[in-house]
């Protein structure tokens, strides 16, 4: 089981429609600062669930829509989809692929989907559960949280370690 | 219940001993139940002890220290507790040369099992990809997608649009 | 005492637009006083707009742009306020190379009329200064002083005894 | 006015005596991670009267002691000297140079010394006062402090703001 593909359009950053394209093996995403590639980040623990604009670094959730520059307009749709490779059958689904979305439109009305259907929140976050993949699991160690774990107290980090392991 | 927690505890304990001399080419790190507490209770102290230097408080270690054990923790967890999947945002940020193709070693060996999609600035770590993807604003505020090659990456920083092809 | 500060407040903040433009290469930043409050009691506020990019909350900045706007800052204070000495350790850490040129390009401006001590990782900060210095420790534990070629830098991470002279 | 010197005996990392010449222009510290560059940073803010064993990265002051490692013993003294040049009397003191030095002995007592006469702490910051420079002077910009400004609230912002300006 390995993530193939994460598509954008619309969100943050990412006006017009953009595919990454993964193998199995690693993967590097390199580029300037503010180009976007912390979003990229941001757009995956999103379609996996994260409730929390200040978890995306918003103030609040529409702020994941892109938001226009000195030449373009707003827009008013984000949409995220997450294509995994799923022949292993790692992911609880009857199927050799499985692709999760979220959509948020500007008036607020969001959805999830799995596989092009529509479904609810802890329909994504059951597929994942026990994984260790989703919004706050510990396979996303975000940019300049890499010594959160040193910062905590001994009581934070025993509950950080109850939640991985 | 607390078998369960004190089981798990000694295997990421242990791994974290192993991750450790190899992210520093020595010296040792430990993890430590508080003392005189129920182990259902207790804190989790980090004990980080570089090579040839003696125990002190994890404060007084460096920058660069610091982000090793750090790195190292989350290795630990995730050897115990394998994700399919890991995302890493700028985490070789404060790492030297050497250190950082230390991390590079490691992450390879992890990389065996699961799959990661690293966000970095550092040649070294890039140049260990299996993929490169370029993220750039052509368009003032947009993010596009673009294909590099290490060579490009190189002169990266001084003229995004060198990369395109 | 309104008065001075409300005139040393406006100094700054006409040192903090100039000096994002250069830092950034265009964009628009700005000091603000919190509205409807007292100037004696108002917090202040920072804006920052990357060039070709829409006015938004300093959290949606990435990593490097953030950093970039700080240093700003401290220039802003600094060109009103100018201390004869000044020690910056990594704040060029996570800028991209197009940025850290910026960087000491402005830093070059300020150092006609203050000594700079620079702490740093980065190839491009290190070539500017006059004096170059290397600490490492050839004694396990133990640190030393070396004198250090650009050309010695360069290798440094991978064998700091080479630099030895 | 500028610093020539800084030298370090017993302090942190520098077991041995090691000098640090500078000349009026910008200078540039390079080396591998923990090897003692911001331990100059943290011994530069102990002279000028840090007394926080947290602002040293320490949990007490103590800390501050060469601890010893494998193969060496620890010390009971640490020592760092400041040697300014005055001749522009930019510092209200009649003499074209100015050292300052503090001392610190494992049995807890400690001095401060003026051109190596005895002196107290008051003294020294007596002479800093309004120039910027200091343990807390907006001219040290200590490693991962660079954004503080930033992640500060608009209140605490006016307090660094009233203080540097
Ligand atoms: N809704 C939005 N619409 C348009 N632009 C946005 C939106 N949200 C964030 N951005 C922009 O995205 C940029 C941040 O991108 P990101 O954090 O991905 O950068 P990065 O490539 O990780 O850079 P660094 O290397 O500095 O970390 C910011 O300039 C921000 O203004
Ligand atoms: N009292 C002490 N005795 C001996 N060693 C000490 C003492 N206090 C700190 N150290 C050591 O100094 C090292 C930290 O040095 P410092 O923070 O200056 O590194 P650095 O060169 O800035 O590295 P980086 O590039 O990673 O930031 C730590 O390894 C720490 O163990
Ligand atoms: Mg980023
Ligand atoms: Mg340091």
């Amino acid at each position: 089981m390995y993530l193939k593909r994460i598509s954008l359009t619309g969100f943050k950053s990412f006006a017009d429609p953009v595919d990454f394209d993964f193998d199995p093996g690693t993967s590097a995403i390199v580029g300037p600062n503010g180009c976007g590639k912390s979003n990229i980040v941001d757009a995956f623990r999103w379609v996996l669930g994260e409730r929390s604009a200040k978890g995306l670094r918003g103030s609040e959730m529409l702020d994941v829509i892109f938001k226009g520059t000195k030449t373009r307009s707003a827009l008013s749709r984000a949409e995220v989809r997450l294509l995994f490779d799923n022949d292993d059958h790692f992911l609880p689904i009857e199927a050799s692929e499985v692709e999760v979305a979220r959509i948020l439109l500007r008036d607020g009305t969001s959805e999830y989907q799995i596989n092009r259907r529509r479904c609810r929140l802890k329909d994504v976050l059951a597929i994942f559960a026990d994984t260790g993949i989703g919004a706050d699991g510990y396979s996303v160690l975000g940019q300049g949280r890499v010594d959160a774990f040193l910062r905590a107290n001994s009581q934070e980090r025993r509950k950080i370690f109850e939640e991985a392991a | 219940c607390r078998t369960l927690f004190t089981d798990s505890f000694q295997e990421v304990r242990q791994n974290f001993q192993e991750i450790f001399s190899m992210m520093f080419g020595g010296g040792t790190g430990d993890l430590k139940l508080e003392e005189n507490v129920d182990p259902l209770e207790a804190g989790i102290d980090v004990v980080a002890r570089p090579p040839g230097k003696r125990i002190s408080s994890l404060r007084l270690l460096s920058g660069g220290e610091r982000s090793l054990t750090a790195i190292s923790v989350i290795f630990a967890l995730f050897k115990s507790r394998p994700s399919p999947f890991c995302i890493l945002d700028e985490v070789d940020a404060a790492l030297d040369e050497k250190n950082n193709r230390r991390f590079v070693r490691v992450l390879n060996e992890f990389a065996k099992t699961s799959q990661f999609l690293l966000i970095t600035h550092s040649r070294i770590s890039m140049v260990e990809a299996e993929r490169l993807y370029g993220v750039t604003m052509e368009e003032q505020g947009v993010s596009c997608r673009v294909v590099v090659q290490i060579e490009d990456a190189k002169q990266w920083g001084d003229d995004p649009t060198m990369a395109v092809h």
